[in-house]
């Protein structure tokens, strides 16, 4: 996903529709619109509320061709909508094209489902910009009315990521997403009290496992608010205490645990799995995971000893396993995970085992003077 | 803009050319530039694109590319552009 850095600083946001399209009864373009707007406020704190004769915070309107704003449609076909990102004026607004002839509840080649389109639309208003996964609802291409929808991993972590999570689901939803509804935190699960069995650097945030939760982290020191949250509730069908995690080069999240290992494509498992750990070469058991890259090169650590793998040749390079000693100086045997994280500015690796850490500088080969620190302190916020 | 007949080389589509400006995959601020350079930001361009939505980067036109570019879409660039050159970027 992507965040235009553009968000709405309240939370009752209202719409206005300004005219309507032909196509459609103004009953159904409502309801299309009512529904669009709900698969937000389902999974965030965000409220929706129409007015009328009054100015909106989301302005909607069919047009065709030139209609104001600069930005001329272009008839029927190619482009279907857009929108602007939060803001005064026009910022926030929805322009439908109204030379496409907008269908509800039909997947017909020559007509578009307006609730589809404007989910995504709204997608816009509300400060997301266009994802590189296919499959999201914020990827900019319209492929057929799905009477499946629900929002994916990749727009529900875009929108939560901006807004936050709808930690009160309001009574009578009739969107139903089948996506995480995040549980409310377990009093029980201290995160300051011991170390985590694995931590992997996913779509730019930081996911720290411990037995069946899991935290997300997107400033260092600021876990997420409304975490932790069960795996299970996120990646459907992913057992506890993980040994390790890494997203893969091609955007595949991959986890280890003892002698198996799965691959999940956002949050949905790929057919037949788990499969042995074997496959890769590797033991039961593993340390840690540590991508590097896009060279699709993979460190993977046990005890004492490390091995690197490519994943676009799918076998262990040559060579390995090498003792840990040997090129990570300064980084201690046994850990309990290892992560690289990109700090705005360049790459560290961190090692942590038990409560501390250990920051590795990659150019100069060593461990970072001042090191190991407590990883608790520094990361998760704990005093 | 898109290229005059005479300018174009053979292997740019106007329609394509077209497709990588409206979203943000080409900059248009230097119509001045040669055809070459316009011919490699052209290919530049396709495999951003390629690269954005994890398609093979071949940097060329092919099938798979150009089914996705077919699709009908929201107006909306891909690539948010900035002032300068330094800040053009993907937004991730």
């Amino acid at each position: 996903y992507s965040d235009s850095g553009d968000k709405w600083d309240h939370e009752d946001i209202t719409y206005r529709i300004l005219n309507f399209t032909p196509d459609l009864t103004e009953e159904e373009i409502v309801d299309a619109i009512e529904r669009a707007f709900k698969v937000w406020s389902d999974v965030t704190p965000l409220t929706f509320r129409r007015v009328f004769n009054v100015p909106g915070d989301i302005h909607i309107q069919f047009s065709e061709y030139d209609h104001g704003d600069g930005v001329a449609f272009d008839g029927n076909g190619g482009t279907l909508a857009h929108a602007y990102f939060p803001g005064n004026g026009i910022g926030g607004d929805a322009h439908f094209d109204d030379s496409e002839i907008f269908s509800v509840f039909l997947s017909d080649d020559d007509k578009v489902d307006l609730f589809m389109v404007a989910a995504h639309e709204f997608g816009h208003s509300l400060g997301l910009g266009h994802s590189s996964e296919i499959q999201a609802l914020m990827a900019p291409f319209y492929i057929a009315y799905d009477p499946e929808f629900s929002l994916g991993y990749d727009d529900l972590h875009g929108i939560q990521s901006i807004y936050g999570i709808n930690s009160d689901p309001r009574p009578g939803d009739r969107y139903i997403p089948q996506r995480p509804q995040p549980s409310p935190p377990d009093p029980e699960v201290e995160r300051c009290s011991k170390s985590f069995n694995a931590v992997a650097f996913i779509r730019n945030e930081l996911f720290l496992f411990k037995g069946k939760n899991f935290w997300r982290m997107r400033e260092q020191g600021k876990p997420l608010e409304g975490y932790p949250v069960e795996m299970g509730q996120f990646w459907h069908g992913l057992p506890p205490k993980i040994d390790a995690a890494y997203e893969r080069h091609d955007g595949k999240i991959v986890f280890l645990k003892g002698s198996h290992y799965w691959i999940y494509e956002g949050v949905d498992m790929d057919p037949n799995y788990p499969r042995p750990l074997h496959e890769f070469g590797l033991p039961a058991d593993v340390d840690g995971a540590l991508p590097w890259g896009r060279t699709g090169k993979t460190y993977f650590f046990k005890g004492e000893i490390y091995w690197r793998y490519d994943e676009y040749e799918n076998r262990m390079d040559k060579g390995y396993p090498k003792p840990i000693k040997e090129n990570w100086f300064g980084v201690p045997n046994n850990i309990d995970a290892v992560f690289r994280h990109y700090d705005g500015y360049s790459w560290n690796t961190y090692f942590i085992r038990h409560r501390r850490y250990w920051r590795f500088d990659e150019s100069l080969g060593q461990v970072d003077l001042g090191f190991p620190r407590n990883f608790g302190v520094d990361w998760m916020g704990c005093k | 803009a898109p290229l005059s007949e005479e300018d174009a080389p053979s292997e740019i589509t106007t329609g394509a050319f077209a497709y990588l400006s409206k979203y943000g995959y080409i900059r248009n601020d230097n119509p001045q530039a040669s055809t070459i350079r316009r011919l490699e930001d052209y290919h530049s361009a396709i495999r951003n694109f390629q690269q954005f939505y994890r398609l093979p980067e071949t940097g060329q036109m092919d099938e798979e590319t150009s089914r996705l570019m077919s699709y009908p879409r929201c107006g909306m660039p891909d690539v948010i552009q900035r002032g300068d050159q330094d800040q053009t970027r993907f937004r991730r």
